[in-house]
């Protein structure tokens, strides 16, 4: 562990808690996609099979607990809680996110580390994090106006995979045979997205005005 | 090893 890795899990920590924040507090959803939330589950669930087979820590044993039934309250409050639902930009998050997870599922099946279940699986969920965001971003194009608390979530979001960037050279240099290019390349695309949206997020924190992405 | 093979990160 270093500490580049855990400020990227603290992170991440913390944009799925301003995302429940958002959700608890002010009982409503609008400005998050939905779609995007059922790929980060699925994100979760396809990349944590080894949960029960490898114990690493008991950090990582918690962490992937914590993020496996955090991305599963959300979908499950999202589409379950009657308040809430009412809530769902239904009619903007549009996106066909099958698209991605067929492209990435197809995308692990030629390129990952092993051809085993869990390999093929974990190279697909590292995939499919990198374009989870997408639906998410489509979304606060469309509708204009980004609440403060949707801003933060998806600017901790795109933050925390910069810092495992940032972990990745660490541990390029300091370690002998460390190479992880499978998550190094798909870390790298996945905070390339978020280079439009970090620009209108500091755009709005420098003029100190309401965030606003063109459509 | 199965060090490596292990993913180690989250």
């Amino acid at each position: 562990m270093n500490i580049f890795r855990f400020a990227g899990d603290m992170t991440h920590l913390i944009s799925i808690l301003v995302l429940l924040l958002k959700i608890y507090a002010t009982k409503s959803c609008s400005g998050i996609s939905l779609k995007t939330q059922e790929l980060y589950a699925l994100v979760f669930l396809t990349r944590y099979l080894d949960l029960f087979t490898d114990f690493i820590s008991l950090y990582n044993t918690l962490m992937k607990l914590v993020f496996i039934t955090s991305s599963l309250a959300i979908v499950w409050c999202m589409r379950g809680d009657p308040a809430v639902r009412r809530t769902y930009d239904k009619e903007i998050d549009t996106f066909r996110h099958y698209f991605l997870v067929l492209g990435c599922f197809v995308l692990a099946l030629l390129l990952h580390e092993k051809f085993t279940v869990q390999e093929v699986l974990w190279a697909f969920s590292i995939y499919l994090e990198a374009v989870a965001i997408i639906p998410q971003l489509v979304l606060l194009q469309r509708s204009g106006n980004v609440d403060n608390l949707t801003g933060q979530y998806v600017l901790f979001l795109g933050a925390y995979r910069a810092f495992y960037i940032l972990n990745w050279i660490y541990r390029y240099l300091t370690e002998a045979r460390f190479t992880r290019w499978i998550a190094c390349i798909s870390g790298l695309v996945q905070t390339a997205l978020y280079a439009d949206f970090f620009y209108y997020y500091f755009i709005s924190w420098k003029n100190n005005a309401k965030l606003k992405l063109p459509a | 090893n199965s060090e490596d093979d292990l993913h180690d990160e989250l």
